[in-house]
Protein backbone atom coordinates (compact mmCIF):
# COMPACT_ATOMS: atom_id res chain seq x y z
CA UNK A 1 0.00 0.00 0.00
CA UNK A 2 1.07 3.54 -0.30
CA UNK A 3 1.62 4.05 3.36
CA UNK A 4 3.79 0.60 3.71
CA UNK A 5 5.81 2.36 1.20
CA UNK A 6 5.82 5.37 2.47
CA UNK A 7 7.16 4.20 5.94
CA UNK A 8 9.68 2.11 4.53
CA UNK A 9 11.16 5.02 3.34
CA UNK A 10 12.08 6.51 5.97
CA UNK A 11 13.76 4.86 8.81
CA UNK A 12 13.80 4.40 12.51
CA UNK A 13 17.65 5.47 13.79
CA UNK A 14 18.83 3.45 16.04
CA UNK B 1 16.35 26.92 30.70
CA UNK B 2 15.25 27.65 27.25
CA UNK B 3 14.27 31.22 26.13
CA UNK B 4 14.34 32.33 22.08
CA UNK B 5 13.01 35.83 21.19
CA UNK B 6 11.60 36.58 17.79
CA UNK B 7 11.78 40.27 16.76
CA UNK B 8 8.80 39.08 14.38
CA UNK B 9 6.73 36.62 15.96
CA UNK B 10 4.48 36.64 13.55
CA UNK B 11 6.57 34.38 11.77
CA UNK B 12 6.55 31.65 14.35
CA UNK B 13 2.08 32.22 14.57
CA UNK B 14 2.85 31.61 10.09
CA UNK B 15 4.93 28.41 11.05
CA UNK B 16 1.96 26.92 13.84
CA UNK B 17 -0.90 27.80 10.98
CA UNK B 18 1.17 25.93 8.30
CA UNK B 19 1.65 22.89 10.72
CA UNK B 20 -1.72 22.43 13.30
CA UNK B 21 -3.86 20.90 10.08
CA UNK B 22 -1.54 18.09 9.34
CA UNK B 23 -0.96 17.41 12.99
CA UNK B 24 -2.69 18.66 16.41
CA UNK B 25 0.07 17.96 18.92
CA UNK B 26 3.85 17.37 18.20
CA UNK B 27 7.13 17.41 20.13
CA UNK B 28 9.43 20.13 19.85
CA UNK B 29 13.16 19.53 20.19
CA UNK B 30 15.49 22.19 21.79
CA UNK B 31 18.95 22.13 21.28
CA UNK B 32 22.00 24.78 21.18
CA UNK B 33 21.44 24.56 17.24
CA UNK B 34 17.70 25.60 17.34
CA UNK B 35 14.34 23.79 17.11
CA UNK B 36 13.23 21.06 15.40
CA UNK B 37 10.40 19.21 14.72
CA UNK B 38 9.43 15.85 13.45
CA UNK B 39 6.11 14.29 13.29
CA UNK B 40 3.76 12.26 10.94
CA UNK B 41 -0.15 12.97 10.64
CA UNK B 42 -2.72 10.17 12.20
CA UNK B 43 -3.18 7.94 8.62
CA UNK B 44 0.88 7.55 8.09
CA UNK B 45 0.96 9.02 4.64
CA UNK B 46 2.74 12.35 5.64
CA UNK B 47 5.49 13.51 7.34
CA UNK B 48 6.28 17.73 8.42
CA UNK B 49 9.92 18.33 9.44
CA UNK B 50 10.81 21.92 11.16
CA UNK B 51 14.03 23.62 11.41
CA UNK B 52 14.32 26.54 13.00
CA UNK B 53 18.01 27.69 13.51
CA UNK B 54 19.06 29.56 16.48
CA UNK B 55 20.77 32.17 14.45
CA UNK B 56 17.95 32.89 13.36
CA UNK B 57 16.35 33.97 16.90
CA UNK B 58 17.23 37.67 18.47
CA UNK B 59 18.58 35.81 21.33
CA UNK B 60 18.48 32.24 21.95
CA UNK B 61 19.65 30.21 25.20
CA UNK B 62 19.37 26.72 25.40
CA UNK B 63 21.17 25.44 28.32
CA UNK B 64 20.28 21.69 27.90
CA UNK B 65 18.58 19.61 25.04
CA UNK B 66 14.80 19.87 25.66
CA UNK B 67 11.94 17.31 24.63
CA UNK B 68 8.65 19.65 24.62
CA UNK B 69 5.68 17.98 24.17
CA UNK B 70 2.74 20.93 22.77
CA UNK B 71 -0.53 21.07 21.37
CA UNK B 72 -0.57 23.14 18.00
CA UNK B 73 -4.17 23.67 18.40
CA UNK B 74 -4.25 25.43 21.87
CA UNK B 75 -0.58 27.24 20.77
CA UNK B 76 -2.61 28.22 17.59
CA UNK B 77 -5.24 29.97 19.44
CA UNK B 78 -3.29 31.83 21.85
CA UNK B 79 -0.89 32.77 19.40
CA UNK B 80 -3.81 34.64 17.29
CA UNK B 81 -3.86 36.83 20.25
CA UNK B 82 -0.76 38.29 19.37
CA UNK B 83 -0.70 41.83 17.77
CA UNK B 84 0.93 41.05 14.06
CA UNK B 85 3.75 43.60 14.76
CA UNK B 86 4.70 41.97 18.46
CA UNK B 87 8.07 40.69 19.60
CA UNK B 88 7.81 36.64 20.94
CA UNK B 89 9.43 34.92 23.54
CA UNK B 90 9.32 31.65 24.32
CA UNK B 91 10.30 30.14 27.92
CA UNK B 92 10.60 26.82 29.39
CA UNK B 93 11.95 27.21 33.11
CA UNK B 94 13.85 24.58 34.55
CA UNK B 95 11.48 21.99 35.92
CA UNK B 96 8.35 23.85 34.48
CA UNK B 97 5.63 21.68 32.39
CA UNK B 98 4.83 24.38 31.00
CA UNK B 99 5.82 26.65 27.92
CA UNK B 100 5.16 30.64 28.53
CA UNK B 101 4.84 33.04 25.48
CA UNK B 102 5.64 36.82 26.04
CA UNK B 103 4.15 38.81 24.02
CA UNK B 104 5.32 42.60 23.70
CA UNK B 105 3.87 45.12 21.26
CA UNK B 106 6.45 46.92 19.17
CA UNK B 107 5.81 50.40 21.06
CA UNK B 108 6.39 48.45 24.43
CA UNK B 109 3.03 49.99 25.84
CA UNK B 110 1.41 45.98 25.98
CA UNK B 111 2.93 42.63 27.56
CA UNK B 112 1.17 39.43 27.56
CA UNK B 113 2.15 36.46 28.82
CA UNK B 114 0.23 33.02 28.23
CA UNK B 115 1.39 30.05 29.49
CA UNK B 116 0.39 26.27 28.03
CA UNK B 117 0.84 23.23 29.32
CA UNK B 118 3.47 20.27 28.65
CA UNK B 119 2.41 17.22 27.15
CA UNK B 120 3.89 13.94 27.92
CA UNK B 121 3.62 12.79 24.17
CA UNK B 122 4.80 9.34 22.50
CA UNK B 123 6.93 10.12 19.77
CA UNK B 124 8.53 8.13 16.76
CA UNK B 125 11.64 9.39 15.35
CA UNK B 126 12.00 8.87 11.67
CA UNK B 127 15.34 8.92 9.29
CA UNK B 128 15.10 10.71 6.74
CA UNK B 129 17.26 9.62 3.90
CA UNK B 130 19.18 12.55 1.46
CA UNK B 131 17.62 12.10 -1.60
CA UNK B 132 18.95 13.16 -5.52
CA UNK B 133 16.10 13.71 -6.40
CA UNK B 134 14.32 13.70 -10.59
CA UNK B 135 13.22 16.57 -10.66
CA UNK B 136 12.46 19.71 -8.77
CA UNK B 137 9.95 22.02 -9.47
CA UNK B 138 10.16 25.83 -7.60
CA UNK B 139 7.13 28.18 -8.35
CA UNK B 140 5.17 31.26 -6.50
CA UNK B 141 3.40 29.47 -3.45
CA UNK B 142 0.58 31.87 -4.37
CA UNK B 143 -0.05 29.68 -6.91
CA UNK B 144 0.52 26.32 -6.01
CA UNK B 145 -2.06 26.97 -3.64
CA UNK B 146 -4.55 28.39 -6.25
CA UNK B 147 -3.84 25.15 -8.14
CA UNK B 148 -4.61 22.89 -5.13
CA UNK B 149 -7.27 24.46 -4.05
CA UNK B 150 -8.88 24.87 -7.89
CA UNK B 151 -8.03 20.67 -8.55
CA UNK B 152 -9.74 19.56 -5.33
CA UNK B 153 -13.19 21.03 -6.63
CA UNK B 154 -12.67 17.83 -9.60
CA UNK B 155 -11.02 15.36 -7.61
CA UNK B 156 -9.79 14.01 -4.63
CA UNK B 157 -6.36 13.17 -6.43
CA UNK B 158 -3.79 15.71 -8.75
CA UNK B 159 -1.50 14.48 -10.63
CA UNK B 160 1.70 16.16 -11.16
CA UNK B 161 3.58 15.83 -14.47
CA UNK B 162 7.15 17.10 -15.17
CA UNK B 163 8.95 17.81 -17.95
CA UNK B 164 12.09 19.90 -18.88
CA UNK B 165 9.64 23.04 -20.53
CA UNK B 166 6.93 22.81 -18.04
CA UNK B 167 4.69 21.43 -14.96
CA UNK B 168 0.97 20.07 -15.61
CA UNK B 169 -1.59 19.56 -12.93
CA UNK B 170 -3.94 17.52 -13.67
CA UNK B 171 -7.21 16.10 -11.90
CA UNK B 172 -10.89 14.43 -12.88
CA UNK B 173 -13.56 12.86 -10.73
CA UNK B 174 -17.16 12.05 -10.93
CA UNK B 175 -18.12 16.23 -12.51
CA UNK B 176 -15.19 16.06 -14.53
CA UNK B 177 -11.85 17.19 -15.30
CA UNK B 178 -9.04 19.55 -15.72
CA UNK B 179 -5.14 20.55 -15.71
CA UNK B 180 -2.90 23.46 -15.25
CA UNK B 181 -0.11 23.82 -17.36
CA UNK B 182 3.00 25.80 -16.06
CA UNK B 183 5.88 26.28 -18.51
CA UNK B 184 8.86 27.05 -17.05
CA UNK B 185 9.47 31.26 -17.06
CA UNK B 186 12.12 32.67 -19.45
CA UNK B 187 12.42 36.22 -18.44
CA UNK B 188 11.10 37.16 -15.08
CA UNK B 189 11.52 40.53 -13.39
CA UNK B 190 10.77 39.29 -10.00
CA UNK B 191 12.55 35.84 -8.79
CA UNK B 192 9.85 35.38 -7.02
CA UNK B 193 7.47 34.99 -9.41
CA UNK B 194 9.63 32.71 -11.83
CA UNK B 195 8.42 28.77 -12.57
CA UNK B 196 11.46 26.99 -12.71
CA UNK B 197 12.15 23.66 -13.40
CA UNK B 198 15.42 20.96 -12.54
CA UNK B 199 15.39 18.11 -14.32
CA UNK B 200 17.31 14.81 -14.94
CA UNK B 201 14.18 12.53 -14.95
CA UNK B 202 10.57 13.38 -16.46
CA UNK B 203 8.63 12.31 -13.64
CA UNK B 204 4.47 11.54 -12.97
CA UNK B 205 3.34 11.30 -9.85
CA UNK B 206 -0.33 11.00 -8.24
CA UNK B 207 -1.00 12.54 -4.68
CA UNK B 208 -4.43 13.04 -2.39
CA UNK B 209 -5.03 16.50 -3.19
CA UNK B 210 -6.59 16.71 0.52
CA UNK B 211 -2.62 16.72 2.10
CA UNK B 212 -1.36 19.16 -0.77
CA UNK B 213 -3.73 21.35 0.32
CA UNK B 214 -2.95 21.10 4.49
CA UNK B 215 0.81 21.70 3.26
CA UNK B 216 -0.27 24.81 1.72
CA UNK B 217 -1.35 26.00 4.87
CA UNK B 218 2.57 26.97 4.88
CA UNK B 219 2.32 29.02 1.97
CA UNK B 220 2.17 32.58 3.88
CA UNK B 221 5.91 31.90 5.12
CA UNK B 222 7.71 32.04 1.56
CA UNK B 223 7.22 33.31 -1.49
CA UNK B 224 8.35 30.53 -3.11
CA UNK B 225 7.21 26.58 -3.07
CA UNK B 226 9.57 23.70 -3.78
CA UNK B 227 8.03 20.61 -5.04
CA UNK B 228 10.63 17.82 -5.32
CA UNK B 229 10.07 14.41 -7.19
CA UNK B 230 10.77 10.98 -8.33
CA UNK B 231 9.06 8.11 -9.13
CA UNK B 232 8.02 5.92 -6.31
CA UNK B 233 9.48 8.19 -3.57
CA UNK B 234 7.50 10.38 -1.57
CA UNK B 235 7.06 14.25 -2.77
CA UNK B 236 9.25 16.81 -0.49
CA UNK B 237 7.38 20.08 -0.76
CA UNK B 238 9.11 22.51 0.96
CA UNK B 239 8.73 26.24 2.22
CA UNK B 240 11.39 28.32 3.91
CA UNK B 241 11.29 29.88 6.76
CA UNK B 242 13.08 33.52 6.27
CA UNK B 243 16.86 32.56 6.69
CA UNK B 244 16.17 30.89 10.14
CA UNK B 245 15.07 27.35 8.65
CA UNK B 246 12.35 25.22 6.85
CA UNK B 247 9.50 23.22 7.12
CA UNK B 248 9.42 19.99 4.36
CA UNK B 249 6.06 18.19 4.01
CA UNK B 250 6.58 14.38 2.63
CA UNK B 251 3.44 12.76 0.76
CA UNK B 252 3.34 9.35 -0.73
CA UNK B 253 2.65 8.83 -3.96
CA UNK B 254 -0.53 7.07 -4.64
CA UNK B 255 0.20 3.77 -6.34
CA UNK B 256 -2.50 2.56 -9.04
CA UNK B 257 -3.55 -1.13 -8.20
Amino acid sequence: SSRQRFLSFFFIPH
Amino acid sequence: MFEARLAQGSIFAKVIEGLRELVTEATWECSGNGITLQAMDSSHVALVSLVLRSDGFETYRCDRNMSLGISLTSMSKVLKMMGKDDTLTIRVNDDSDAIVLSMESQNQEEFAEYELRLMDLDSEHLGIPDTDYSCVVKMPSTKFSRICRDMAILGDSVTICSTKDGVKFGAKGDVGQGSIRLNQSTNVDKEEDAVSIELREAVALTFAVRYLNMFCKAAPLSNQVNLSMSEDTPLMCEFKVGDMGHIRFYLAPKIED
